[in-house]
């Protein structure tokens, strides 16, 4: 099984 | 005072059913700009943005920029007692602790409003950076609804590769394997069949089907679908709002192994 990203990992809180 | 008229109601209709199975609760944001949404679903893998820009409403009046706290679902059950072919009014006072849903019927012949109350929603805004994709493909929404569906009987997860054969959807499970290739068309006689494929770079990515699939639920909203790609980014799925804004979902991929 592949792990999942998350999508905070991806865009910064602004 | 916020009061926003929508002569196509049913979009707001539709809308709602794309995105209540995935988020529960949301600010909707409405400024000079447009009516809007941010939120990611509760295990922060999928995040949707909705704009409805301020042009595409028959009347809008926005005093101040206001942050309303809705359930989806509740927001989806009041959305449906409007017929298909209702005006939709949106109104609310500033610093209330509720908003009201108006629909009124063609002929106006009906007019009834749906009072329903906010929440306090601590919900995080999150920076999306401008991207130039690896790889956009614009296809019918009907065709990759189909395809995810499909391919969701064989497999959990879907690896979409884009090459200049064309793009590749691929699944394995536990009774066998799946690939669907679909090749730029641009020759059909309706633009809405047509299929595009833009390609910087190769680009593969696996996704999970589950989200793939609830973001499907958008295709009554538009005829084609973008799918913008860059490797080691989340995807874009976007469907256009006639002419008045979009709805984006973005999935964050799978580590590869």
């Amino acid at each position: 099984v592949n792990p999942q990203r998350q999508i905070t990992s991806f865009f910064s809180k602004s | 005072m916020l009061e926003l008229r929508l002569v196509q109601g049913s979009l707001l209709k539709k809308v709602m059913e794309s995105i209540k199975d995935l988020v529960n609760d949301a600010n909707f944001d409405c400024s000079a700009t447009g009516f809007s949404l941010q939120a990611m679903d509760s295990s922060h893998v999928a995040l949707v943005s909705l704009l409805l820009r301020s042009e595409g409403f028959e009347h809008y009046r926005c005093d101040r920029n206001l942050s309303m706290g809705m359930n989806l679902g509740n927001m989806a059950k009041m959305l449906k007692c409007a017929g298909n072919d209702d005006i939709v009014t949106i109104k609310a006072d500033d610093g209330g602790d509720c908003v009201t849903f108006m629909f009124e019927s063609p002929n106006q012949d009906k007019i009834a409003d749906f009072e329903m109350k906010l929440m306090d929603i601590d919900s995080e805004h999150l920076g999306i950076p401008e991207t130039e994709y690896e790889a956009i493909v614009r296809m019918p929404s009907s065709e990759f609804a189909r395809i995810c569906k499909d391919l969701s009987t064989i497999g959990d997860t879907v690896l979409i590769s884009v090459t200049k054969e064309g793009v590749r959807f691929s699944t394995k499970g536990d009774i066998g394997t799946a690939n669907i290739v679909c090749r730029q068309n641009t020759s059909v006689d309706k633009p809405e069949e047509a299929t595009i494929i833009e390609m910087e770079t190769p680009v593969s990515l696996t996704f999970a089907l589950r989200y793939m699939n609830s973001f499907t639920k958008a295709t009554p909203l538009a005829t084609q679908v973008t799918v913008s790609l860059s490797s080691e980014l989340p995807v874009v799925v976007e469907y256009k709002i006639g002419e008045m804004g979009y709805l984006r979902f973005y999935l964050a991929p799978k580590i590869e192994e």
